[in-house]
C-alpha cells in the first residue's frame, strides 16, 4: 500500500477508478505558476513513469501545452506539485501549464497575475482550458479594495465563459495575525472555488478516513459579502458547530465563507524533489483534476462544461466526502481554529469530492 | 488637474519581503491600466444563471467576444488612458484584452515615475529569493480624468505573494536511516 499521496491513492481515495475517463477532444485543463516556478519535461516524464507506468494508469494526454513568458527551466516544488498532480488524477485530459515570471531577460517588470488574467481573456474559446488550478494566495488585504473589486470581475468573465477557477484555500490555518484572523485571497473571492486540505486519519490515505489538518486556510472574507448560494450551508454551522473560535479573533460571519470543497494536502510526493510535501497546493490540483474529469463526463454527454463551480458545489453537498474529523490550526492561542463538522465548515468545505456520485450529479 | 491616488500606498511591507534599494531607472517595466468597465451588474446576474443548476438558463455560457462586448469600457475612458499614456510618457500603448478593458505600456522605470508621480524600489523575497520593482510605499498618483477612467494600475503598490509547498514528512529515503541508537 504507497505511503503517500500518489496517482494510485488519490483515484481510489476519490473514487475514480483506473479506467480511462477521458475522452472529449476539447476538454483541457491548466496550472498556473508565477514568479519563476518553472516545469520540467524530463521531472514530468519521471512522475508518470513512477507513478503511472507500473500501475498501467493513463496520466495526462501526451506533454502538456505551454504558454505564458516563463515556463521551462529548473523545475519548482509548487509548478511540478501542480503539474504532477492534475496529469495524475486526470487521465486523458490534455494538460497545460501557464506561467508567468514577473520579469526576465526578454520581459519587464510586471505584475504576473495580471499577465494570466489577459492572457486568459485573449484566449479563444475553443483553446482555453476549462479549468485552472492556482497555488497562489496572498492575505486578502495585500490587494486594496479597488483591486480586488475588479479581480473579482475577471474572474466572473471566466466563470460566464464555462472556465472554473480552483485556488488553494492557504496553508495558514485560521491565519491569526496580531491577535485575528486574516482572511486569504484569491480563495476568499466568491467568484472562485476555494480548496482546503485533508490528510489520512491513519497513517496512509485510504478511502473513507480523511481528516481536516491544522494548515487548511479558511474562514470569512472582509471585503465580499456572503453569496446566496453557500448563505444556508454556512448559517447552519454557525449555529451548530462546536468549539467556533471566540468573536475576539474577529471574523466577519457575514462575508463570503471559503473553502468550499478540500482535498488531500499532506504526503505528496514530487518529482524530482521527493515525498512528504504538504500544503492546499497539493488540495486545488487533485481536486481541478476530478473536475476536468466531470468536465469530460459532461462534454461526452453532449453538455457544456460546468463553468462556475460553486452554485453545482453546495447544491450537490451530499456527492462530497463530508469531513468531520479535525480542526484547522493558526487560532491566535486562544482555540484550535476553526472546527470540522457535518456539512459545511470552515476548514474543508462541503467536504472531499467522490467522483462515482458526482459523475452522476453532473449529468442529470 | 488634481492628482487623485487610485489605490493606498502601502504603510507595511508584507512579511518575507524587504526593500533593498531604489529601482534602476532604466530598467524596463510593463505598465498595466485597468481601464473601467460596464453593465458589471448584468455580468454578475448573467454568470449566477449560467452557473445555477436550477436555473433554466444553466449552462448557456457567453462566449469570449459576448463577454467583452457586455462589458466593454466606454470609448472616452480608453482614448482617455491611451491619451495620457501616450502625452506623458510618450510610448505608444497597447489593448492587452479584446475590449482593451487593459491597456498595457512599456517604458523605464523613469517613465513610469514620472507618469505615476511614484517612486519605485527594488523589493526582495529572502526565502523565495525573488525580487520585483514595486512603488509600494510611495502608492501612485494620476491627474482626477484619467484616474476615473481606470480601476487600477499595475505593478504599482500591490506586491505579489509567493507561496512555497511545505514538507511535512520524511521521504522514503530517509525514512530508512536508522538513529545511531
Amino acid at each position: 500500500v504507497p505511503q503517500h499521496n500518489v496517482p494510485e491513492t488519490l483515484r481510489q481515495l476519490y473514487s475514480i477508478g483506473f479506467a480511462t475517463v477521458g475522452n472529449a477532444t476539447s476538454n483541457r485543463m491548466a496550472v498556473t505558476a508565477f514568479l519563476g516556478q518553472m516545469y520540467s519535461e524530463e521531472a514530468l516524464k519521471e512522475y508518470w513513469a513512477e507513478y503511472c507506468s507500473e500501475q498501467k494508469l493513463t496520466c495526462g494526454k501526451g506533454l502538456p501545452t505551454l504558454v505564458g513568458d516563463a515556463t521551462t527551466g529548473t523545475p519548482g516544488v509548487e509548478s511540478m506539485l501542480d503539474i504532477e498532480t492534475i496529469t495524475g488524477v486526470a487521465g486523458n485530459v490534455h494538460a497545460e501549464f501557464w506561467g508567468f515570471a514577473g520579469r526576465s531577460p526578454d520581459n519587464p517588470e510586471n505584475e504576473p497575475f495580471m499577465k494570466w488574467l489577459t492572457q486568459m481573456a485573449s484566449t479563444p474559446d475553443e483553446t482555453v482550458p476549462l479549468i485552472f488550478s492556482t497555488s497562489y494566495g496572498e492575505d486578502e488585504a495585500s490587494w486594496s479594495y479597488a483591486a480586488a473589486d475588479r479581480l473579482n470581475v475577471e474572474f466572473a468573465k471566466a466563470g460566464t465563459r464555462g472556465i472554473s477557477l480552483l485556488y488553494a484555500s492557504g496553508d495558514e490555518g485560521a491565519n491569526c495575525e496580531k491577535g485575528k484572523y486574516v482572511p486569504e485571497t484569491p480563495s476568499s473571492s466568491p467568484y472562485v472555488t476555494a480548496v482546503g486540505g485533508t490528510g489520512p486519519t491513519t497513517g496512509y490515505p485510504k478511502p473513507g478516513f480523511e481528516e481536516g489538518i491544522g494548515l487548511s486556510s479558511g474562514g470569512f472574507s472582509n471585503y465580499w459579502p456572503m453569496p446566496e448560494w453557500q448563505r444556508g450551508a454556512v448559517t447552519k454551522y454557525l449555529a451548530t458547530a462546536e468549539h467556533l473560535p471566540e468573536k475576539s479573533v474577529g471574523y466577519n460571519t457575514s462575508g463570503r465563507a471559503y473553502p468550499d470543497i478540500a482535498a488531500q494536502a499532506t504526503g505528496f510526493c514530487v518529482t524530482p524533489f521527493g515525498c512528504g510535501v504538504a500544503g492546499t497546493s497539493c488540495a486545488s490540483p487533485t481536486a481541478a483534476g476530478v473536475f476536468a474529469l466531470l468536465n469530460d463526463v459532461r462534454l461526452s454527454a453532449g453538455k457544456p462544461p460546468l463553468g462556475f463551480l460553486n452554485p453545482f458545489i453546495y447544491q450537490s453537498a451530499a456527492a462530497f466526502n463530508d469531513i468531520t474529523v479535525g480542526n484547522s490550526g493558526g487560532g491566535c492561542g486562544i482555540g484550535i481554529g476553526w472546527p470540522t463538522a457535518k456539512a459545511w465548515d470552515a476548514v474543508t468545505g462541503v467536504g472531499t469530492p467522490n467522483f462515482e456520485l458526482l459523475k452522476a450529479a453532473v449529468v442529470q | 488637474q488634481a492628482l487623485v491616488a487610485p489605490e493606498p500606498a502601502v504603510t507595511d511591507i508584507p512579511s518575507g519581503w524587504s526593500v533593498i534599494g531604489e529601482s534602476p531607472k532604466d530598467a524596463r517595466i510593463e505598465l498595466n491600466f485597468a481601464v473601467k468597465q460596464r453593465n458589471l451588474q448584468s455580468l454578475h446576474d448573467t454568470l449566477l444563471s449560467v452557473s445555477d443548476p436550477k436555473s433554466p438558463s444553466y449552462g448557456e455560457h457567453l462566449s469570449n467576444e459576448a463577454v467583452h462586448a457586455l462589458i466593454k469600457p466606454s470609448d472616452e475612458d480608453i482614448a482617455t488612458v491611451h491619451s495620457f499614456i501616450n502625452t506623458v510618457a510618450g510610448v505608444e500603448p497597447r489593448a492587452a484584452s479584446p475590449n482593451s478593458d487593459f491597456i498595457t505600456a512599456v517604458m523605464t522605470i523613469g517613465q513610469a515615475e514620472a507618469l505615476l508621480g511614484a517612486k519605485y524600489e527594488v523589493l526582495r523575497h529572502g526565502r523565495a529569493g525573488v525580487q520585483v520593482h514595486r512603488a509600494s510605499r510611495s502608492g501612485y498618483r494620476l491627474p482626477e480624468s484619467v484616474a476615473a477612467a481606470v480601476d487600477f494600475v499595475s505593478p504599482t503598490v500591490h506586491v505579489p505573494g509567493v507561496r512555497t509547498a511545505k514538507k511535512d514528512q520524511l521521504s522514503p529515503l530517509d525514512e530508512v536511516v536508522e538513529s545511531p541508537n
